[in-house]
């Protein structure tokens, strides 16, 4: 089956969103069928990718439409259900269920997840019934971390609150802490990226600088690669598929 | 009665927290009486604080203790009832009422907001059941705003879901819009605020800039006044206390 990877962490503006869709991205272009999907009621991997769904997770999961109206070809091999505001009925759904509410998007996604290689997960801030259904479909978790102090806490509630996930799904586990906009002159970047390094050490990617590009990337619809193939974020996002898809000869 | 701020923004990590408490402190420093409400799950207004609270906005709303077993003296003048992952149990509690479920902040910060001055509540990134209750409970809007694109259709959207509110609660209006992560040195951060002046020029407040001080500040619980009253970010948000104010007198 395909790799199940969710993009995660309950603290706001880490860069979920913009390693979601470049990760996926990224493994389109190097070869691999992927579906990105988007679970997040703020709809913005659509938006990072410069697509106007007119229906995406909700509709699917709640029977609405045929597949072939739902899901988008965003790219080449790359495939999206998109998110947004629909997706409060979704939750309004799972909470009414008395019981297995976790599983729904599991149930749903996995009819149809067999065809791809990757299914990479964009999620929301915080912590709701969405997320826990995420983390009961997932094998993997991949959490972008900003090196600041106030993410290092977001980061310590969010296992807390994972683990307690952990206790009925024993396959899904925390495999990539992504360190981002990582900022080599400022002196609390690096000293933040060493003590994540001492507390997760074996979990820690190469990091992902700051690079303004990636924050431009979005208004024109573009990935990194399309927008500034040469920049230090398309850089750091080409070595993060070589360490996920474990082959250092890609790109 | 006192002035109802909601510091607001769906979108994640632009700067909500960093602005209600160094907006409640500041306004404390300046004389008022203050009340820090922390409505999100992440509980971090506390964590800025340098409290640790073993009772918050959970208990009082849920009468489950006293209130001044509740209540936190952070500062002088400066009164907290804290955030945290106890919140999700007050969602539950909203969303089981069949009706009057958004009233329910309303009708329990009503009871003890007389005292107070301003009343400042910090929200969590998203849109839920506690953030329609901040919206039914409050007067004023102040939405930060970092200058980026992803930010910016995260601020469109979130101000579609609040006129949907405004059609039940004729009482609240956007009122500020902060700008935030101000970089004078980078083109599109200033292509964006001309963008926002354009857009929404009477609310919008002078830009709070990128300064690496205010997010240092939280490793010690200090304000920003305490660890770097000299700062650019100690400047700006004075700046905002005076507009608020609306007493170009202050400090
Ligand atoms: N490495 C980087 N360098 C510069 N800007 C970045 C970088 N990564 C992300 N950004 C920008 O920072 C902002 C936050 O990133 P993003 O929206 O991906 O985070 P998020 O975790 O998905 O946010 P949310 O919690 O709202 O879902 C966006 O404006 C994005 O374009
Ligand atoms: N003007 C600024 N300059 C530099 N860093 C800042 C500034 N404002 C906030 N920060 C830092 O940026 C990060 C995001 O800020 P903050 O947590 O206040 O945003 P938020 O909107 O409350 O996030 P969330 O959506 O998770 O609640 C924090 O690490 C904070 O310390
Ligand atoms: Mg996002
Ligand atoms: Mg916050």
């Amino acid at each position: 089956g395909p790799r199940k990877i969710a993009v995660t962490l309950s603290k706001g503006g880490v860069g979920k969103t913009t390693t979601a869709v470049n990760l996926a991205s990224g493994l389109a272009l190097a070869g691999f069928n992927v579906l990105l999907v988007d679970t997040d009621t703020q709809g913005q991997s659509s938006f990072m990718l410069g697509v106007k769904p007119q229906a995406g997770l909700t509709e699917f999961v709640n029977d609405e439409l045929p597949l072939d109206e739902i899901m988008i070809k965003a790219r080449d091999r790359l495939w999206l259900l998109a998110g947004g505001k629909s997706l409060a009925g979704l939750k309004r759904v799972i909470d009414r269920k008395d019981f297995g509410g976790e599983m729904t998007l599991r149930e749903k996604l996995s009819t149809i997840d067999k065809q791809f290689d990757y299914v990479i997960l964009d999620t929301s801030p915080g912590w709701d019934p969405l997320i826990v259904n995420v983390l009961f479909y997932v094998d993997e978790v991949l959490t972008p971390v900003s090196l600041e102090v106030m993410t290092l806490q977001g980061l310590v509630e969010f296992l807390k609150s994972m683990s307690s996930i952990q206790k009925y799904n024993k396959d899904v586990a925390l495999k990539y802490i992504l360190p981002t906009f990582h900022d080599k002159r400022v002196k609390k970047s690096n000293a933040i990226l060493k003590k994540l390094e001492s507390l997760y050490g074996d979990h820690i990617c190469t990091p992902i600088r700051y690079n303004v590009r990636l924050s431009e990337a979005p208004a024109y619809g573009q990935t990194i690669y399309e927008f500034a193939p040469g920049s230090p974020g398309a850089q750091d996002y080409r070595e993060l598929i070589r360490k996920i898809a474990d082959n250092p000869k890609l790109f």
